[in-house]
């Protein structure tokens, strides 16, 4: 079973 | 002030076809280094980084920074307004709440103006890293798009797996399943048909085929594409945009439970 990851994590907010 | 031309606006409507089908709207920050648009689809699966470098315009102009936020369904209302070779100024006052899209014909014979509200979005900024990536896929963007495409019919995923030999997209669902397999071409005289791969490590993940599908929308940009790929961080799918800059795809990969 896959589940789409998020990208939430992947960049800093600047 | 801000002021910025082409001498054809088939480009910009290219551009914003690439980006209408993941973002509703968004905000272009426009500076005298050009203009920049970056933001997140609703659902945090992938990011849109655009760049326009201001010295791949044939006038720019910006006195200050400004950063317009634009509903793209509008923007591309008001793009089908325009000829394809038609120049295209976009000029917005310092502090506005309008921009205004003029088109005017080669022969100089018609001149129209389109004037659209802008929007508070208060998007956030986000820092991308630098990456080094496990791999890195050069290939003919038309072939990219013709296998998420195909694949599509398959499954709701695509598996990218490359290794030193070449790389293959799989997908499988309810009707079978699929697998091709694309080799480093030998071939370096037609830089626009060829593939290269770039591998540090080999490398296997698993993406959604809408997305990709989506992203593929920018095709006619570009005759290349290049896909990076690293165990654990996004895919990046890039088309350049001639002349002017790049527009960037970010991907999350699936997760195996």
């Amino acid at each position: 079973v896959t589940t789409q990851g998020r990208l939430d994590g992947f960049f800093t907010v600047l | 002030m801000f002021e910025a031309r082409l001498d054809s606006s088939v480009t910009l409507k290219k551009v914003l076809e690439a980006i209408k089908d993941l973002l509703n709207d968004a905000s272009f920050d426009c500076s005298d280094t050009g203009i920049q648009l970056q933001a997140m689809d609703n659902s945090h699966v992938s990011l849109v980084s655009l760049t326009l470098k201001s010295d791949g315009f044939d006038k720019y102009r910006c006195d200050r920074n400004i950063t317009m936020g634009m509903n793209l369904a509008s923007m591309v209302k008001i793009l089908k307004c325009a000829n394809n070779d038609d120049t295209v100024t976009i000029k917005a006052q310092d502090d506005a709440d309008t921009v205004t899209f003029m088109f005017e014909s080669k022969k100089q014979d018609k001149i129209s103006d389109y004037a659209m509200k802008l929007m508070n979005l208060d998007q956030e900024h986000l820092g991308i890293p630098d990456t080094d990536f496990s791999c890195v896929i050069r290939m003919p963007s038309i072939e990219f798009a013709r296998i998420c495409r195909d694949l599509a019919q398959f499954g709701e995923s695509i598996g990218i797996a490359c290794t030193k030999e070449g790389v293959k997209f799989s997908a499988s669902g309810d009707i079978g399943s699929a697998n091709v397999k694309i080799a480093q071409t030998s071939n370096f005289e037609k830089e626009e048909e060829s593939v290269t791969i770039e591998m540090q490590e080999p490398v296997a993940l698993t993406f959604a085929c809408q997305y990709l599908n989506s992203f593929t929308k920018a095709t006619p940009l570009s005759p290349q594409v290049q896909l990076s790929m690293s165990d654990n961080v996004p895919l990046v799918v890039e088309y350049t945009v001639p002349e002017l800059g790049h527009i960037r795809y970010y991907l999350a990969p699936k997760i195996e439970e």
